[in-house]
């Protein structure tokens, strides 16, 4: 407790070892929380299964994250609907609150199973058409999934945005393949899509600090 | 930049290094494992200050503008951080979410006095 004419840092009473290490632990923890911009650390209740884990953080660059304070985020689906329909299910993402950052790159991964015959039209709708999430949908994206495995299918970060609640739901939408004249290929109600264990769906979302246009000196 | 020996009074640099496991906080920090906590202090007699090179803090500003009008500032020169890095963190957020981040800042490397 110095008096503010006098330098803090110039020394002063040293501490016992024990005393100076539990005061450090004491700043450590202060110091990530403030950098962090949290007011308490959080309480991992559901821990998120490792192989899970282990395949999402595959798909983050390695190395450390681009200048100019950006964020990447991975948000892992819940996934309501049928797990025996081919399609149609509801991804529930409950996304970080949004502070100063601006989302500029999102992709939902997938995980096409190898029962894929042919090509797979796939459509991904912000909202739902379920009963009990009834609300306005609209079409982000369609895309073609021809291989079985991990796809990275690329959303517009536009129609990501706005969600203050946090709370995100995506829709599935696909027509199974079918061949020359029309007729579907494989079993109707097959699966094709991998949504269970460590094959969860998740969002790769990336960040910068700020609004488009913040920084930029604007003349009149 | 010194690192604090015992027997050293004047400005220097304390290492600490701080295992988020001692925290109990490997649960939702996932990378790294720690970092270094590490700050400044020390003695800054009038003779070291404004050494070694301009302090990196806001207040060496200051300090220079006074000098420059007044070669005996009448504040004291204090042992402050002159130079700070980054600190990746890979971590688990409040919702589960997987975040990865860069908090500016965060570790001190050299300590001068203002």
């Amino acid at each position: 407790q110095r008096t503010e004419s006098e330098c803090p840092s110039c020394g002063g009473p040293t501490l016992a070892p024990q005393a100076e290490r539990a005061l450090i632990l004491q700043l450590a923890k202060q110091q990530i929380l403030e950098g962090l911009h949290m007011t308490s650390r959080p309480r991992i209740s559901h821990p998120l299964p490792r192989a899970a884990l282990t395949a999402a953080l595959r798909r983050l660059q390695p190395g450390s994250v681009a200048a100019g304070n950006r964020e990447e985020i991975i948000s892992f689906a819940t996934v309501t609907g049928s797990s025996a329909a081919p399609c149609g299910s509801v991804l529930t993402f409950h996304l970080p609150t949004p502070r100063s950052h601006h989302l500029y790159r999102a992709r939902l991964w997938l995980h096409a199973l190898p029962t894929l015959p042919g090509t797979l039209n796939l459509k991904i709708f912000r909202g739902t058409q379920r009963r009990r999430h009834r609300g306005p949908r609209t079409l982000l994206a369609e895309h073609q999934v021809t291989l079985p495995g991990w796809q990275a299918l690329t959303l517009p970060p536009s129609g990501l945005r706005g969600e203050r609640s946090g709370v995100l739901r995506l829709q599935l939408d696909c027509r199974p393949p079918k061949d020359n004249n029309g007729t579907v290929v494989g079993a109707p109600r097959r699966r094709f899509l991998d949504t269970a264990g460590h094959q969860r769906p998740f969002l790769e979302l990336k960040m910068r600090a700020g609004e488009p246009g913040v920084g930029r000196a604007r003349r009149r | 930049t010194p690192t604090c020996e015992p027997a050293t009074p004047l400005c220097c640099r304390r290492d600490h290094y701080v295992n988020f496991q001692e925290l109990g906080w490997r649960d939702w920090i996932l990378q790294p494992e720690g970092y270094q906590l590490n700050y400044c202090s020390g003695q800054c007699p009038p003779h070291l200050a404004g050494s070694p090179g301009i302090a990196a803090s806001f207040h060496s500003a200051v300090f220079s503008l006074l000098k420059a009008n007044n070669p005996w500032p009448a504040g004291t020169s204090c042992c402050v951080p002159t130079a700070r890095r980054p600190l990746s963190l890979l971590y688990l957020d409040h919702k589960g979410n997987v975040v990865k981040t860069d908090v500016p800042d965060m570790v001190v490397e050299a300590c001068g006095c203002s």
